[in-house]
C-alpha cells in the first residue's frame, strides 16, 4: 500500500492511498484503503490521514476519520490524535499498521505500531526524512 | 504564502533491518526520495494539495517495490486486483474505486471518479468501464507481473492464508539475492 498527503502553499490539504491488497485475497475482498474515513481522509478543519497495514481493524476503528473527530470535538494536536488511534485504539483490535498526516498548517506526522514503515516527509520549513525502521 | 508540506508512506509491517539487504534498502529509499520529490515539485509551484499527492502516488504506483499499480500483489486467482482513493479537504470531495484490473495508474482512475462522475465509489468491472470512458491508461497482465510477488503468492496460493505487503513470507526474504542499483 503506497499513500500521500500534503499541504499547499494555500493552506488546503489532500490525502490519497493506492493499493494491490493482501496476497492471495479472494471473494473481492477490500481493505481500509479506498474507503472514505477508515484508510483515506481530509478536511480542511482538522486533518488529511492515509492509512496502511491490515485493513480489516482500520476499517472497524474507522481510523482516518477517527483522527480527524480526535481533532475537531477533543481540540487534540495532529500528533496526539494520531498517537491515540495508530497507539492505542487500534493496538486493542490488534490492529497493526500506521498512517501519515496533515494539518492545514503544515503540521506532518508519520506513526505506526508494526515494526517498519516506508515513509518519507518534507516541509517547506526545511524539515527532510526518508525511513523505514522504527 | 504559508507552510507546506508532504508525507508518503508504503507498506508498514515487518520489516526488520536484518532481512534486508544494502542494496535493497537504497532501492527503497530511493523510491520513496523520488515520489517525495514529484508530490513536493507541485507544491514548490504553487500546486494544490490534491495534485501533489497524485504525482507522488504515481511515482510509488510505477515502481515495482511498491504493493499498488505495477507490482501488486495477487490474488487468490492469480491476477491484481487494485483499489484507490483520494480527497479533497477544502471541498470534502472525494473519489475511490476498488477491485479494477489492468488500470496503470488507479489513483487517476479515483480522481476521475471524485471530479467526473456523479458518485464517490465505484468497484469492479464498472470502475473499469469508467476507466475506458474517461481515457485513463489501460495495461496488459504482463505490465503488473513481479517474479517476487508471483513467489509470495505460490507460497500460499493453495491454502485459505493472505497476508499483508510486509509480513511472513515478506518481500524483503524473496528478494534478498536480487540486485538493486
Amino acid at each position: 500500500t503506497v499513500g500521500a498527503v500534503a499541504c499547499d502553499s494555500s493552506g488546503n490539504i489532500a490525502a490519497a492511498t493506492s493499493t494491490g491488497g493482501m496476497t492471495n485475497k479472494k471473494y473481492g475482498r477490500i481493505g481500509d484503503s479506498p474507503l472514505i474515513g477508515a484508510g483515506t481522509y481530509a478536511n480542511n478543519n482538522t486533518c488529511a490521514i492515509s492509512c496502511t497495514g491490515h485493513g480489516e481493524p482500520f476499517i472497524c476503528a474507522v481510523a482516518a476519520h477517527d483522527v480527524s473527530c480526535l481533532m475537531e470535538y477533543k481540540g487534540l494536536s495532529l500528533q496526539d490524535a494520531m498517537n491515540e488511534v495508530v497507539n492505542v485504539k487500534l493496538i486493542k483490535i490488534d490492529g497493526e499498521g500506521g498512517m501519515i498526516g496533515v494539518d492545514a498548517r503544515g503540521n506532518a506526522a508519520m506513526l505506526f505500531n508494526s515494526a517498519g514503515m516506508y515513509r518519507a516527509m518534507r516541509k517547506s520549513t526545511g524539515e527532510h526524512e526518508v525511513s523505514i525502521y522504527k | 504564502m504559508q507552510p507546506f508540506s508532504l508525507v508518503i508512506h508504503g507498506g508498514a509491517g515487518t520489516i526488520l533491518k536484518e532481512d534486508m539487504t544494502p542494496d535493497l534498502e537504497i532501492a527503497y529509499m530511493n523510491a520513496l526520495e523520488d515520489a517525495l520529490k514529484a508530490g513536493y515539485a507541485v507544491l514548490e509551484q504553487e500546486g494544490s494539495a490534491t495534485n501533489a499527492v497524485k504525482a507522488a502516488i504515481v511515482v510509488l504506483e510505477d515502481n515495482l517495490l511498491f504493493n499498488a499499480g505495477r507490482g501488486s500483489v495477487f490474488t487468490k486467482k492469480g491476477v491484481q486486483e487494485m483499489d484507490a482513493a483520494i480527497m479533497n479537504g477544502q471541498t470534502l470531495q472525494a473519489g475511490a474505486v476498488a477491485g479494477v484490473r489492468n488500470v496503470r495508474n488507479p489513483i487517476e482512475l479515483a480522481e476521475e471518479v471524485m471530479l467526473n462522475s456523479n458518485h464517490v465509489f465505484l468497484s469492479g468491472k464498472g470502475a473499469n468501464d469508467f476507466a475506458i470512458k474517461q481515457g485513463i491508461k489501460l495495461e496488459p497482465d504482463e505490465y503488473f507481473f513481479s517474479k517476487f510477488r508471483y513467489d509470495q503468492w505460490k507460497v500460499m496460493r493453495d491454502s485459505d492464508s493472505y497476508s499483508l505487503d510486509h509480513t511472513h513470507q515478506g518481500l524483503e526474504e524473496l528478494m534478498k539475492d536480487k540486485k538493486f542499483g
